[in-house]
This record gives C-alpha cells, sequence and structure tokens, in this order.
C-alpha cells in the first residue's frame, strides 16, 4: 500500500455507510 | 378494492402510488412495487411504522444501528427530503433512483458533490475532506499518522481545487470525477436492474401492467 498516492475521495468511496448495494442483502 | 383507499394508502404514511414514481424515475411500476418489499422490511427492522427511521438505514448499511457512521447519516440526510427524521416511501425509490444503472451520470455526481458537502455550504471544503477520511480510517479500523492523513488529503484537494481557492465547487467536482471515473462506481447499484428478481412476492399480487 502506498498511502501517499491515494485519491482521497477514491479512500472515501469505500466505505462500508456508502455501500448501498448492502442494501439487497438478505 | 372498489371506493375505498388501498390498504397500503391506509396503512402506510407517506406512501405514493407506483404508476406517479415509475413516471419520475428510471424505474418501472413492477420495480417500484418490488421496491416497497424492500422498503417495508427496511422500515420494520427497529420500529415498525413503515418509515425508516436513522437507526433502521445504519443497521441496513453498517449492520449495527448504535455506531454512528458519518457516512451512513449523510446518505440519510439526502434521502430524507422532507428533513423530517425519516425516509418515506417516496423519498426512498426517488433517492435510489439516482443509482439506477440507468440514471444520468450528471445526477450521481451531483449526488456525491452533496453528499461530500458534509456543512452544505455548496463547496467541499479541505476540512471536510479530512473529517471524510478520518472517519472512513476509524470505520475501517486502519490506523494512519496524522502526517501522511494530511499528504493524502493536501495531493487530492490540490488536483481537485483547479482554481486554487481553497474549496471545491460543483464544476471543479465534475471535473475532477470527470478524470476518475472510479470515484462515482459506489453510485451505480446493478441490484436495482433486476429489483424485480429479488423481491418477486409482489408480481403475484400486482394490479398494474408496466
Amino acid at each position: 500500500m502506498a498511502p501517499v498516492t491515494m485519491n482521497a475521495f477514491e479512500l472515501i468511496s469505500t466505505s462500508q455507510g456508502l455501500n448501498l448495494s448492502s442494501l439487497f442483502e438478505k | 378494492m372498489g371506493c375505498y383507499p388501498s390498504k397500503r394508502t391506509k396503512e402506510t404514511p407517506g406512501y405514493e402510488e407506483p404508476t406517479v414514481l415509475a413516471a419520475e424515475t428510471p424505474f418501472t411500476v413492477s420495480e417500484v412495487e418490488a421496491l416497497y418489499e424492500l422498503f417495508k422490511k427496511l422500515s420494520r427492522s427497529v420500529i415498525d411504522d413503515g418509515l425508516i427511521h436513522k437507526e433502521e438505514l445504519q443497521l441496513a448499511l453498517s449492520r449495527n444501528k448504535n455506531r454512528r457512521n458519518l457516512f451512513a447519516d449523510r446518505i440519510f440526510d439526502l434521502f430524507d427530503v422532507k428533513r423530517n427524521g425519516v425516509i418515506e416511501f417516496g423519498e426512498f425509490v426517488r433517492s435510489l433512483g439516482v443509482f439506477h444503472p440507468n440514471a444520468p451520470v450528471e445526477d450521481k455526481i451531483h449526488f456525491t458533490f452533496r453528499l461530500y458537502d458534509l456543512r452544505q455550504t455548496g463547496f467541499i471544503e479541505r476540512e471536510e475532506l479530512k473529517e471524510m477520511v478520518v472517519a472512513l480510517l476509524h470505520e475501517s479500523d486502519l490506523l494512519l499518522s496524522d502526517d501522511v492523513v494530511e499528504t493524502i488529503v493536501d495531493k487530492t484537494f490540490c488536483d481537485a481545487d483547479l482554481k486554487g481557492d481553497g474549496k471545491i465547487d460543483p464544476e471543479e467536482w465534475m471535473e475532477f470525477v470527470s478524470k476518475n471515473p472510479s470515484l462515482i462506481k459506489n453510485m451505480t447499484l446493478p441490484y436495482l436492474m433486476d429489483i424485480t428478481l429479488a423481491f418477486p412476492s409482489f408480481v403475484l399480487s400486482t394490479e398494474v401492467e408496466d
């Protein structure tokens, strides 16, 4: 992992809170 | 049904007719009816009142209704269009419409801008970006030093803030996402293409043809 080259928004978009596909999991 | 209001209308506050919602969203009438099954399931997970409360969305998204999640909170706030502390069926369907594979990309980009504009100032500010990175690290139990976080935030902010005025405006955000399309990957839910397969129970009772 090379954190200093990460795009901060890309990191944020991996949040479980933004993963709405989990609404459809049974 | 005759002259009486439908059972759903009587029982569910904020219920809206699928034909109306289908006309305003990328969903068909059948898909809206399938979404109603999902809505019912979510809206009775903690408080059985036919409305989605913050804890219920939190539970569905993070599996823990007691652990606050900044991003689940933001999703709730954007879905709760009337700002009355609950998500009604119409709000749920219209908001999920943005996540449909056929929804306009511009709508998805606009939604993410509002999502990340934590204090609703019309701009994404550096402080907000750092707050979100810190929240993500906390949620993921990842440890990065403050120096590393600052470096990540600085670099990203510098790339996105094309005008160099210390804040990201909607135009800059549009440009930044165009160059980094993976940023809106989570704004498309393939599930929504076959929602009627996921929640088929309504199919037997639907009265409206698409």
